[in-house]
């Protein structure tokens, strides 16, 4: 990726990071669509011999041969078993039965995660720069277990089964589906199985956000990534025939528009369709829009298609507007014609204008690349949000990371629309999703790991999101593009991720397999759910009292039952407890905690540790007392502990 | 009517495996036969989960859901990439 490194901070001072041997020796799993090996991404110059821990090969298939490996792309395998058993045979002259990368998608989260430097890398001249991985002189092998028709349980689970015994040390999966509890799930069961073996696992958070309960990948053993904006934009102006400006965004790189202003016409009005307004397929009327600019509502079919169905009908421009389900955000696109994207509130002023005006005119005017871009990050809009529906115990997502506009790696097969009649090729593309914050973390967790070899996948975890952030450096707090407000714990979870910081927590808070298991004893699951997660024949310790509550997890969620326990005066007290590991030099933390609710008092006892010795563990409580409040009201809240150096942060959820 | 077949992911307590066979996969391929003749194993899993994928009917997959040895019958699931 370009921008992104510096953005979190990897550009700064290379001696900060681990060195370049132990980074080398982690090999990323980046379950996905496969893999474009000609990306210059994965050009291995410089590294060294394959990690003798590697047992991985380079499958062969359609236009994919052993020579598509290298030291840098170690390995790459496809599991289509299962597609085929539910959609029939792959349509060889559609996609590539081997782990070649016929869409693009796995190709951008493999490169983001791990991708050798390129130098001169752009979309079409959009983000121009150096393009690398978090990790980038980390080993990446593909699995490729998504196709046209989607990706299967099965050949996800059989790609994690292998890539568990290739020994990778860090799996990233960009992909979800739905909410099963935890032992129906394939990905959260194959992550259980990961976690065990000591692989970090981070996966996408999903992108059904803004709407509340939103997430996939809950699972306490997974890290779950939500997605936020970086400081770059790509602003392509709408200015109208009344001489009014508005902002939108674009890539469109072609034959621009006459320096003039030219007819401008709704989508709606130019069709005789009911939905004519979203620039359907074969929607619109070529006599009403050839030669002018349209306006699309954005929704149902792809942004980029509308472009087409414009372009198709005659028309020179496209002016998209969001409707309430996008509100402000902004997508950027490689639209086929000029266009540009706008947020609801410009698009409504547009529309007004359009339909008051009896000849509107309108042009649009590009502006490239723009960086420095404030506030940033905010979190994204698609960005899926808690609370947790599995487990509402357990914050998530975990944290948030860089995951709009990003430019990566790219598939040679189709152009940067994805559309078939976009015959461009283009080395790197700019995506948006939590796909793409996904990888991110997964780069930042094997750079974490190549520091901390011994650390566990909790360890891990627990020092990215400790030391995340979620003020600006002005001290405001971190926006969520969905409300022009303040973003809460249940949209960032502990915060934006902050590299530099998580390679030296300070204090982590570890789990192992055993804390695991009884926080699914805690949840009341059967011995059977048990095996079928663990592998392992367990049953829970009748005489040991488990709650959900005392999982060492690094965040809060506390929920006070509204006139439950509640003692005469109102007000009903919850006790939780959490182990503090010293991976750092031995010191004296104090404990400060904050709610933003009075509603809410936090006392933590003890509240100074002192650690003497590395490795020492330190126990403390935690007693949330709250007054009663209405059913679904929430607040939020924050536990820090800190000597001085470190600060090790824990974001609160209250909810009734 | 219950004779479409479709895929199912099949958990297997391993620990329970009777000793009269001396490879998991054999007992894992008993197992699919006693209710289906006809299914076959897609994969096999060791290191994920214990147990196999395979199509079934939705009678054979509740016939096996009740065979000795079964901890979860699941049925395949349709991912997309975010």
């Amino acid at each position: 990726t370009t921008r992104t490194p510096l953005f979190l901070g990897l550009d700064t001072d290379p001696d900060l990071f681990p060195q370049s041997d132990s980074v080398s020796e982690v090999i990323i799993g980046v379950l996905d669509t496969g893999v474009w090996p000609e990306s210059k991404s994965f050009d291995d110059t410089g590294l060294g011999p394959v990690p003798s821990t590697w047992k991985g090969m380079c499958e062969e298939g359609t236009n994919f041969n052993a020579s598509s490996c290298n030291r840098k792309l170690i390995g790459a395998r496809y599991f289509a078993k299962g597609y085929e058993a539910m959609l029939g045979p792959i349509d060889e002259t559609k996609e590539s039965k081997s782990p070649r990368d016929d869409d693009g998608h796995g190709t951008h989260t493999s490169t983001t995660t791990a991708g050798s430097p390129v130098q001169g890398a752009s979309l079409l001249g959009y983000a121009p720069g150096t393009a690398r991985g978090m990790a980038a002189r980390a080993r990446v092998a593909a699995y490729k277990v998504c196709w046209i028709g989607g990706c299967f349980s099965s050949d996800i689970l059989a790609a994690l089964e292998q890539a568990i015994s290739d020994n990778v040390n860090v799996l990233s999966m960009s992909l979800g589906g739905g909410m099963a509890d935890y032992h129906r799930d394939s990905v959260s069961i194959g992550a259980f199985a990961a976690m065990e073996k000591g692989i970090f696992v981070s996966c996408s958070a999903g992108n059904a956000g803004p709407n509340s309960y939103t997430l996939s990948n809950v699972a306490p053993w997974i890290t779950t990534v939500g997605a936020g904006t970086i400081d770059r934009d790509f602003p392509a102006y709408v200015q109208l025939g009344n001489g009014k400006n508005f902002s939108g965004v674009s890539l469109f790189k072609g034959d621009m528009l006459p320096e003039k202003q030219l007819s401008f016409v709704y989508a709606g009005n130019a069709s005789t369709a009911s939905n004519g307004n979203l620039c359907m397929m074969d929607s619109l009327d070529p006599a009403k829009v050839a030669g002018k600019i349209v306006l699309c509502d954005r929704g149902m079919n792809a942004r980029v298609q509308k472009g087409q169905v414009v372009k198709q009908a005659g028309g020179v421009g496209m002016v998209l507007a969001n409707t309430a389900t996008n509100g402000e955000e902004l997508v950027a696109d490689a639209h086929l014609l000029p266009a540009t994207a706008v947020g609801e509130k410009s698009g409504d002023l547009i529309k007004s204008y359009l339909f008051s005006d009896p000849n509107p005119t309108v042009t649009i005017l590009f502006a490239g690349t723009k960086v420095g871009i404030q506030p940033s990050p905010v979190v994204a809009a698609f960005s899926s949000r808690g609370p947790n529906s599995i487990t509402p115990e357990i914050l998530k997502p975990d944290i948030i990371a860089p995951g709009v506009n990003i430019l990566a790696g790219w598939t040679g097969a189709v152009g940067p629309t994805g559309l078939a009649v976009d015959k461009r090729h283009v080395g790197f593309n700019i995506i948006s999703g939590t796909s793409m914050s996904c990888p991110h973390v997964s780069g930042l967790g094997a750079l974490v790991k190549a520091a901390h070899p011994g650390w566990s996948p909790a360890a891990i975890r627990s020092a990215l999101m400790t030391t995340a952030y979620t003020q600006y450096k002005n001290g405001q707090k971190l926006e969520d593009v969905a409300t022009g407000k303040p973003s809460t714990p249940f949209d960032h979870g502990a915060g934006h991720v902050d590299p530099v910081a998580a390679l030296d927590p300070g204090l982590v808070y570890d789990l192992s397999v055993e804390d695991y298991v009884d926080f699914l004893c805690a949840l009341k699951y059967t011995s059977s759910q048990i095996t079928t997660l663990t592998k392992k024949n367990l049953t829970c310790d009748a005489s040991k009292t488990h709650r959900v509550a005392d999982l060492n997890y690094p965040s809060f969620a506390i929920s006070f039952e509204t006139g439950q326990g509640s003692s005469p005066g109102g007000s009903t007290a919850v006790k939780y407890r959490r182990t503090l590991t010293n991976v750092g030099s031995p010191g004296t933390y104090k404990a400060i905690s904050s709610s933003d609710s009075d509603a809410v008092k936090i006392s933590v006892v003890p509240d100074v540790l002192q650690f003497v010795e590395a490795n020492e563990k330190k126990t403390y409580t935690v007693t949330f007392t709250g007054v009663s409040r209405p059913s679904g009201t929430n607040s939020f809240g924050r536990i820090q502990w800190s000597d001085g150096k470190h600060v090790v942060g824990s974001p609160i959820t209250f909810s009734w | 009517h219950g004779l479409e077949k479709t895929t199912y992911i099949v958990h297997m307590a391993k620990s329970q495996m009777p000793p009269s066979f001396h490879h998991h996969t054999h007992w894992y391929d008993s197992s699919l036969k006693s209710v289906s003749e006809s299914a076959q194993m897609m994969y096999t899993y060791e290191k994920a989960i214990h147990g196999f994928s395979t199509r079934l009917t939705e009678t054979e997959a509740r016939l096996l859901t009740a065979r000795p040895g079964i901890l979860a019958v699941l049925p395949e699931m349709r991912y997309q990439l975010h």
